[in-house]
Formats: C-alpha cells, structure tokens, sequence
C-alpha cells in the first residue's frame, strides 16, 4: 500500500 | 482585537471538526481575519483555517496577535453558547486570555468565558500555490458516506480521477471495494451535483483515517472540493461563507 509520506516534505518552512 | 460572529455555531462546527486532529493551536489574528494552520501530532496532515474579516461583523485587529489555544478548552467553552447565540472574541494587545462574550438574540441572556492562552511554538509551513491535476466537486454527505463505507475495508484508499470519473477503491483482508462518481448535474438539486475538471489522469492513494477525520467537517458546507495531483497532498476543501475555508491536506501514500 506504499509508504505514508510526511506533510513537510512537500511544504517547505516559510 | 474584537471579532463579533453572527452564529456561535460557526465556530463551534470548525473547532469541532479539527479538534481530534490537532490539540494545541495558535490563532493568527490580524486585519485580513482569523487563521490557523497546524499539522497533526504525526505530520501527515496539515490543517488550514481561514476565517476572512468579512465573515464577522464588526471585526477590529489593531495589531497581529497570536492566540496561542487548547482547542479541547476552547471547546468546552463554545459549548456554553446556544448555536444561534451572537459570539464575540476580544483579546488585548499582549493577552493571556481571550475573552468570549454569547449573546442570544431572543433573550437577555449575556455569558461571559475567558480561556488561557499558551505560549504555542508552531512550525508555519509555506504551501505552494499548485494548479492541480484534478479538481473534484461534490456533496459532502457523498465523500463522508464513501470513507465510511471504505474504513470498515481497509486503511487506505486510491482516488483515481480520469475522464470517465473518480473512482475510491480499496482492498483488504476480507476483499475490495471501489465507488466511482461521474460527472453530474441536478438542475433541481444543484447540491447533488458532481463536478470533475481534470488536466490530466491522477491516481494517488490515502490513509482513510485521516479521510473520515476530515469529514468531520461535513456539517460545514453541502459541497467538498478535493484536489489531486501527482506525488503532493490532496486538499480536501470546505468553503464557508465570505470566502472563509477550512482545508485539509493529506501527505499521500508512496511507493511500489
């Protein structure tokens, strides 16, 4: 089922 | 500040909807409204508040506040006030409590709460404009019912969105399951209506606990807004009045 990837991978620190 | 909300139960419903996902939120207060973004205990999801100046009348922000709140308080609280109640937040410039006044408009009846603040260190994520690949419309009941019926099979589901629909499907131990949606409008029921626009064919796959969290705000509005694109968290939107929003985003599932 593929592995759970994290919000802050794809939204950087602002 | 000082924020007077029509109905009580706007906030009630929002807080409400997001309370089992993040504990401890700072609202962002400044002249443009009220906003609050956090990401749940596992970063997985990603909460997006925006209750706009419009949506209060009057709204008053002098200065930029963070309102740094235990939404499990805040909680008991909004459930002193009667759904119909008029709320208003008030908040000095450098506060240790907010102050939450519920006025009913049929009697004379004036409750007063006021909530300790907390010092909330939060991460504030910068999330990119993205033109997404598909953007579905559709009832919110639909998309709540369709989790739903999909956690009692398995933990997660697909979304795939091509021109013939979107379809949810799922497998697990005792077999698989899938519901797809065509476009479709009701002219006597524009409420049921299914809207896909798509730029191109996505498929990407979620945790359903968290899809069936994020229904929680179903009571919000009649329609959700879901937006997908490959390998970036899906969207899922409620829209409220004034161009308020709540949104949720979903890091997606990777891999094989």
């Amino acid at each position: 089922e593929g592995t759970q990837a994290n919000i802050t991978q794809f939204f950087g620190g602002s | 500040l000082e924020a007077r909300l029509e109905q009580a139960n706007l906030l009630k419903k929002v807080v409400d909807a997001i309370k089992d996902l993040v504990q401890d939120c700072n609202f962002d207060c400044n002249d443009s409204g009220i906003a609050l973004q956090a990401m749940d205990n596992s970063h997985v999801a990603l909460v997006s508040m925006m209750l706009k100046a419009e949506s209060f009348s009057p709204f008053r922000c002098d200065r930029n506040i963070a309102l740094g709140i235990n939404l499990s308080s805040l909680m008991k609280v909004l459930r002193c006030a009667q759904n119909e109640d008029i709320l208003t937040l008030k908040a000095d410039d450098a506060p240790d409590v907010v102050n939450l006044v519920f006025e009913s408009s049929e009697s004379d009846r004036l409750s007063e709460y006021d909530i300790k603040l907390m010092d909330i260190d939060q991460e504030h994520l910068g999330i990119p404009e993205t033109e997404y690949s598909a953007t579905i419309s559709m009832p919110a009941a639909e998309f709540q019912r369709i989790c739903r019926d999909l956690i009692a099979l398995s933990e997660s589901v697909a979304i795939e969105a091509t021109k013939e629909g979107v379809k949810f499907s799922c497998s697990g131990d005792i077999g698989n399951g899938a519901v797809t949606l065509r476009s479709h409008t009701n002219v006597e029921k524009p409420e049921l209506n299914v809207d896909i626009a798509l730029s191109e064919p996505v498929a990407l796959t979620f945790s359903l606990k968290y899809l069936v969290n994020f229904c929680k705000a179903s009571g919000l509005s009649g329609t959700v807004k879901l937006c997908l694109s490959s390998e970036v968290p899906l969207l899922v939107e409620y829209t409220l009045a004034s161009n308020s929003y709540l949104r949720f985003y979903l890091a997606p599932k990777i891999g094989d």
